[in-house]
């Protein structure tokens, strides 16, 4: 048996739209832990793994390791059944060829049920190395999807370099070029506004800007960001979700031909 | 000129 509660359904429905962009269908794989999801996008380019931790949720309970694996777009059109304020609750037989979701409204006057037919999909989750990066940004998540969308307006791809004074974000193409810099930010009164850099090596890597903006789907699940960056090495963009875990996604950079 | 890499090159296939 699984169940996972949610008071906040919202969060669910966030964390949907920020991962539908990228991947048509997916594998959650439920434990006592709680839920985890890795997948690539078919290009294998970007990476996406989600994790809800079980004490992150107002109530969780998985006797038995579940793959439950879903059409994402189906999965939308249920969430999107779930008014904003609703409670959410996912279930599972084990074994169980359908999962339940249960959408309730405040005071419990109206309850929704829904069953989704589950999918078998062939899972490769690939081995990750643990890697110490050279730079890691901190910012605010609505600076970096504004930065992303601006600068796709004058390329497929953008440099992102970063130094320990700030980050610079660049791209060039037909029309021109576009550079924006941060700086790192000596005194905000709100965390959630601050640029923080750390700094081993200076790094400069290009990524294309169609998967960054995917990525920054992402931006209303966090105030913050967090850019891991290393030369040669895939990029690690990662939101916060709250106290439930974190989405993070790994894109290849660009290399020289 | 820059070419896309794949995921593939840096992390291990099950």
């Amino acid at each position: 048996m699984f169940e996972a509660r949610l008071v906040q359904s919202a969060i669910l429905k966030k964390v949907l739209e920020a991962i539908k962009d990228l991947l048509t269908e997916a594998t959650f794989d439920c434990s006592d832990s709680g839920i985890q999801l890795q997948a690539m996008d078919n290009a294998h380019v970007s990476l996406v793994s989600l994790n809800l931790r079980s004490d992150g949720f107002d109530k969780y309970r998985c006797d038995r390791n579940l793959s439950m694996g879903m059409n994402l777009g189906n999965m939308t059109k249920i969430m999107k059944c779930a008014g904003a304020e609703d409670t959410v609750t996912m279930k599972a037989q084990d074994n169980a060829d359908v999962v339940a979701f249960m959408f309730e409204s405040k005071n419990q006057e109206k309850v929704s049920d829904y069953e989704m037919k589950l999918m078998n999909l062939d899972q490769e989750h690939l081995g990750i190395p643990e890697t110490d990066y050279s730079c890691i940004v901190k910012m605010p998540s609505q600076e970096f999807a504004r930065i992303c969308r601006d600068l796709s307006q004058f390329g497929e791809s953008m440099a992102i370099s970063c130094t320990k004074e700030g980050v610079k974000f660049s791209s060039a193409g037909d029309i021109g070029s576009a550079n924006i810099k941060l700086a790192q930010t000596a005194n905000v009164d709100a965390e959630e506004e601050a640029v923080v850099i750390e700094m081993q090596e200076p790094v400069s890597l290009t990524f294309a800007c169609r998967y960054l903006n995917s990525f920054t789907k992402a931006t209303p699940l966090s105030a913050q960001v967090q850019l891991s960056m290393s030369a040669d090495v895939p990029l690690v963009v990662e939101y916060k979700i709250g106290e439930l875990g974190h989405i993070r996604y790994y894109l290849a950079p660009k290399i020289e031909d | 000129n820059r070419k896309q890499a794949s995921l593939l090159n840096f992390f291990k296939k099950p």
